[in-house]
Order: C-alpha cells, then structure tokens, then sequence
C-alpha cells in the first residue's frame, strides 16, 4: 500500500500541473514541480515511482499526460455520490463548495434527523431522514459519507453508514471513528490543527 | 523540536481526558488512554517523556494532573485571539464554530475585501476591511489569522497577515502558503483529503 502522505502530494502535485496547465506549458521539470511543493525532486520522483515510470530523465514531464496519469491513479476519471450528513453550519459551507461538485465528485444526497430540515433542500439537493441511509445508498449508489454531525452522534451514524454500504468516510466531528479494515475513514480535525498553533504560539512565549 | 504528529496527538489525549473527567473519573491508566486514541501504550509514554515525566509506574495517571500539563503545553492556559479573514461560506462556519470561542481561543476580528459585507456583523462580531489587518493586530494583541479566502488571494493574504505581527496562520485556501521559519502554517485541505478516500475507493475498483 503506498503512503497516505505520498497520495496527499500527489493530489498537490495534480494542482500545479493544472495551474501550469492554465499558464499554457507543455512540460515541467521534476524541480519545478516539486519546487511548487516545497519537496525536493527526489522525493517528488520518489513519489511517482509507486505507480510506474513516467516522463523521461532530462526532458521533464509532459504535463497533460502526467496529469492524466495522475487522476487515474486519483481514482478522478469517474465520479463519486457523496451524502452530506449534518446539515448544520459546516455542513452547509461544504455543501457550497465547489471541489465537492467538480472532478470526480457529486453530492447525491443530504441528511439529518431534525424533523425541521426534513423535506426541506439546500442548493437544491433534498435534505433526506438518516434513517433513509440504507435505502439512499443503494438507490443512488453512495460511496462517500461525510460526517458533519454533533461529536456524540458520530460514531452511531458512522456505524449506520458502514452497516448501508458506504465505503469511505470523511469524519469532521472530534471523536475518532472505528471502522473494518476495507472502509477508508479520514479525519479534519480543525480543533486539533488549533492547538498545534497555540503550542507553537506558546513556545514562542508571546504574551 | 516536537513532531507534528506528537502535538496532534496530545490534543487529542486531552479530550479523552476530558471526556473521562465528565464520567467521573480520577485516574486513568496508559492502556485505557491510549486505547481512547487507537494507540499503543508505548506510544502514550513516549509522547509524554517528550515534556517530562507524568503519572506513576502501576498506578495510571491523575486525569485533573494530566489534563492541566496538557493544557499547559499545548498553550491553552491562555486566551490566543484570533482573525477569520475572508466572510464567505467556510469562514462562517468557522465563526460559529465552539471550538473557536472556547478553551484559549478567542475570534477578535473579521475581515473582508468585499464592500457589502465590510461593516456589518456575524454572530455579533464586526467585519473589517482587509486594509485594516495592521492595525487591529496591534490594537487587538492578535497572534492567529485563519485564512478562509479564494486561492488566488491566499499569498497575498498571509504576506499581509506576515508583515502585520501575525505569528501562527490557519489556511483553508488550497494552495501552499510560505511563510518565515518563526511563523507556524497549518493547512487543512479538504479536497485533498477526498481524493485519499477517491483513490482507496479506485483501488477497491467498486464501480
Ligand atoms: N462549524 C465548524 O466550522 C466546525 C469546525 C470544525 C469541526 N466541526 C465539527 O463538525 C460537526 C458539525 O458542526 P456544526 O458547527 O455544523 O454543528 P451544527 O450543530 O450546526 O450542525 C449539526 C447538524 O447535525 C444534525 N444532527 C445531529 N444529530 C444527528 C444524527 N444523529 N443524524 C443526522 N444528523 C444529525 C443536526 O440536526 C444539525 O443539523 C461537529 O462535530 C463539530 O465539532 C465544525
Ligand atoms: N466552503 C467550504 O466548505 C470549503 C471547503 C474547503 C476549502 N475551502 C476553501 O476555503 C476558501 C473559502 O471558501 P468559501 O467557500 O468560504 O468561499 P467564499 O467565496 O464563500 O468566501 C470567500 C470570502 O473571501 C473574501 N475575499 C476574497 N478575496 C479577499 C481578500 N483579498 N481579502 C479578504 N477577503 C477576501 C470574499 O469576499 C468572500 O467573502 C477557498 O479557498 C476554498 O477553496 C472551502
């Protein structure tokens, strides 16, 4: 299996390319491409070499071909359903960003269990009962929950979208999710990002 | 210096701390902490003698004890104040966020480029001009900027934040901010960590 790190860079890696892409350039160099990162190109030919051999020593890249290569390996050239459960404040700001519904991904399906936001829509998408889960992904064929709910509910509708099917989940409340070997579960944990600032903050001895 | 993943990792020790407390619990041994947390004891200890030595041989840890050095090392003794610049969708979210107005942080400003929005009020705090950043630094003793900004306006952005006195930035912006080696720079890139699930979910070939 190749390193959660490695696949991180390798989506950053996808980012320059299309900003070069943007600017008009053909080829990269491995050094402008990992200069975008701040790695060195070792580590950025290091990175690729998990996945085969690409572009040719002395030449560069060819941009549309790597970036190419890249989303294959991404798993970008199709496109996920993504349920949004928690439509609360950060479920709302998710639900209007547009790297949800753009390359690979679409949201299919909203839901809650506040019979106040039942029936209703955001963005035009329904807001569905979480009790619905099992039916919706089957129905809609979801592989992707991500979890925007209160902290104490979140391991029992992590468990309800396990037992429906879903297979990947992205967990924002602050509790760690416990799922089988197969399901891939990625934490934001925004409070924690916090507190490695104030750590920072503190060794600094500003006061 | 302490790794990152050691930091993460004390932040999250300390709500499992918390939550135990909330139980009614005094003393904890490393194997139900660090079993909180999915990891090994070994780890937990390790961790620790990072910052000296905790608890005893045999008898677990004191949870009021530990929770307290916790704090202490993880700058949460005091209140850090903090900047959201740019009022869009994610910045909003983040605004009425618990966690950003409790435990050693304070939101003491907003800030924006927009027109419609600069002057007026979220959640009853009030939005400045992008312009104003050097002096609400100063006036407001502000150490933290959290950047909820357009990409394109990203490095313009923490350059400003830079020259201000800012000491530590949170950036949601998906682009790789550079910053001096005094001033601390998380990123949280969520679309970075979708094509992590997107590319577990291409190696099951679900399709
Ligand atoms: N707001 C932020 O910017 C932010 C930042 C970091 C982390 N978080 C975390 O994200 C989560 C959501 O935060 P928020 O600010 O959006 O909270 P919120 O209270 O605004 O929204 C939570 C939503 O979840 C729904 N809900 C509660 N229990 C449910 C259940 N069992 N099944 C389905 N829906 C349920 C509620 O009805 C509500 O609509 C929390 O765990 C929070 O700690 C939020
Ligand atoms: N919405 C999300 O859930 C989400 C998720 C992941 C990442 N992000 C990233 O977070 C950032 C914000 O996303 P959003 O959805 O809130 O966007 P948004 O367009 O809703 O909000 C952006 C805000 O920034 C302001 N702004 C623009 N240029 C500025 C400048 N130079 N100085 C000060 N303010 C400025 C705009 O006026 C607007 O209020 C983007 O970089 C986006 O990629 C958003």
């Amino acid at each position: 299996r190749v390193p959660m790190v490695t696949v991180k860079r390798l989506s950053r890696y996808l980012r320059a390319l299309e900003k070069f892409q943007e600017k008009g350039f053909e080829t990269v160099s491995s050094e402008e491409l990992a200069g975008e990162l701040n790695v060195k190109p070792s580590q950025l030919r290091k990175d690729l070499a998990y996945f085969g051999e690409f572009g040719t020593r002395g030449m560069g890249y060819s941009i549309p071909k790597l970036a190419e290569e890249l989303r294959r390996i991404l798993g970008l050239h199709r496109q996920w359903a993504i349920a949004i459960i928690g439509v609360g404040n950060l479920g709302t700001a998710l639900l209007r960003y547009k790297g949800l519904n753009e390359k690979g991904f679409r949201i299919a399906a909203l839901l809650d269990d506040d019979p106040e936001k039942v029936g209703s829509s955001r963005s035009g998408v329904h807001i569905f009962h979480i009790d619905d889960l099992p039916n919706l992904v089957k129905e809609k064929n979801i592989q992707i929950a991500i979890l925007t709910v209160p902290a104490p509910a979140a391991r029992a509708v992590a468990d309800l979208a396990v037992k429906s099917g879903i297979k990947a989940i992205l967990n924002f409340a602050p509790v760690s999710i416990k799922a089988p070997p197969d399901i891939a579960v990625m934490h934001v944990d925004i409070s924690s990002e916090l507190k490695i600032l104030s750590h920072h903050l503190a060794e600094l001895d500003l006061s």
